[in-house]
């Protein structure tokens, strides 16, 4: 996980479109309402 | 009182003038009263966006995925994915421009990603290696675009009435109008100007300005204008958009009048001087004077809250090694605080009563920011933190001597990082001397 912080990271699966098509992947992203 | 010609200059390049190397933009998150100042939390090195392909080839408008290779300030320096160590191609952007997005958000509007042309060749399935470089990697928060514009309201309005230092008498107040908010920055026109000429410009957030009925509040002078009536569309502007400061104990050991100090001068932002208390008004604001720059009549007083930033106990300036200024006309140098109060007959504003907290700023010496020259206030100039003392800041302005620098407190609201002029739309002084080089 990412280093610890005041703020909270969450995985989320982020999906991802190309010119061969759409997959997702698995990201972190912090959460603001912490 | 020095000041500065205005260069009224577009185009400064803070991503040429900042540079790969170890010249650093202070953090977002030193500065709390700017836009995302609150919210910027973790953003730094290796978070991945999506952002405009300028290498597309194609008509129309294609994105594609570029990792932040260094922060400084609001603006990043960007790598596009798929050039690895390559920097030949990386570019500076402000990442709270509304073309900066999360990684996700081409996909949630139906646009595919698109590489680079001069990538292109480089892979044969671009589907794998997307999935290899960004699983596991950070991007923004899926509203981060609506904080950055939420983050950009401002609850002062045109028109709106507020109590402001008398720029021309520093020792009273006097009614302003607001007449231009930007970024959080306010332009003032005093009550009675009739062209819109005599303003004054200060952030929201500055100890400077107060709501009306302040000043007979707490004892402060003010200038009584001969406007009777508010004009259609004039209010006051409500007490609860104004700076709060602490509420003090006054009723013991407290400030008293001819009490000595050592104080920022107003008038010179670049010393601190001997000073006096002058006055002890209500609500821990005090009036201050500089030793042997007084006017007679008081009219060069200033007001300082008790836990103001800008004023120390004697003795202040030698432990911390910064020059003093002594009281003009004083010749028994070096200046000692032991022989001037036996000299004087005064003594020393206890130690107790003044506010020692340091926050924990994350500045550093060397940082670059963008900084307003408090004794041209409508100026938001290129600079640097040279020194540091406690919460204190030594700003220097580039390009300008050392002679303009000033001191100014870690939580000033008169400090930004880099990129807030871009963002917010003020213009901004560049460095005084500069190469072509750092023109875009």
């Amino acid at each position: 996980a990412p280093e610890a912080s005041g703020r909270k990271w969450e995985q989320k699966q982020v999906q991802i479109k190309t010119l061969e098509g759409e997959f997702s992947v698995t990201m972190w992203a912090s959460d603001d309402k912490k | 009182v020095k000041s500065k010609t205005v260069i009224p200059v577009k185009g400064f390049d803070w991503g040429r003038y900042i540079g790969t190397g170890d010249i650093n933009g202070a953090p977002v998150g030193c500065f709390k009263h700017v836009p995302m100042g609150t919210s910027w939390g973790d953003l730094a090195e290796g978070v991945r966006v999506e952002v405009p392909n300028t290498d597309s080839g194609l008509p129309m408008k294609v994105y594609w995925i570029a990792g932040v290779i260094k922060l400084a300030g609001n603006k990043a320096l960007l790598r596009y994915e798929g050039f690895d160590g390559d920097s030949g191609r990386d570019f500076w952007c402000n990442i709270c421009v509304p073309d900066i997005h999360p990684v996700g958000w081409c996909a949630a509007g139906g646009k595919p990603l698109v590489p680079p042309k001069s990538i292109q060749h480089k892979c044969t399935n671009w589907k794998a290696f997307l999935v290899k470089c960004l699983t596991g990697a950070k991007t923004l928060p899926i509203d981060f675009s609506t904080k950055v514009q939420q983050s950009m309201q401002f609850p002062f309005k045109k028109l709106m009435r507020v109590e402001v230092v008398d720029k021309t008498h520093l020792c009273r107040t006097r009614v302003a109008l607001v007449e231009q908010v930007i970024g959080g920055r306010l332009r003032l026109v005093y009550e009675e100007c009739e062209d819109g000429s005599d303003d004054f410009w200060c952030h929201m957030y500055s100890p400077l300005i107060h709501s009306i009925g302040w000043s007979r509040g707490i004892g402060h002078r003010f200038k009584r204008s001969d406007v009777s009536k508010k004009l259609d569309g004039q209010v006051d502007a409500p007490g609860q958009l104004f700076a709060k400061v602490k509420d003090v104990d006054q009723s013991g050991e407290w400030f008293k009048d001819g009490m000595k100090l050592e104080a920022i001068d107003p008038l010179n932002l670049s010393a601190i001087c001997v000073a006096t208390v002058r006055k002890v008004l209500a609500d821990g604001y005090l009036m201050i004077g500089i030793d042997g720059s007084e006017a007679a009549d008081g009219s060069d007083w200033f007001c300082y809250h008790s836990t103001s930033p800008s004023i120390f106990p004697a003795g202040f300036c030698e432990i911390n090694t910064i020059e003093l200024t002594p009281p003009r006309g004083y010749t028994k140098l070096p200046f000692r605080w032991f022989d001037y109060l036996r000299e004087t007959g005064s003594v020393a504003a206890p130690v107790k009563l003044f506010n020692k907290e340091v926050p924990n700023h994350g500045f550093r010496p060397g940082m670059k920011l963008e900084a307003v020259d408090l004794m041209e206030p409508r100026l938001v100039c290129v600079a640097t933190v040279t020194r540091i003392v406690h919460r204190l800041l030594r700003i220097h302005f580039d390009g300008w001597e050392d002679e303009y620098d000033q001191w100014v407190d870690c939580e000033s609201p008169d400090l930004y990082p880099v990129g807030w002029c871009q963002l917010t739309g003020y213009q901004l002084q560049p460095p005084a001397v500069l190469g072509e080089f750092y023109w875009d």
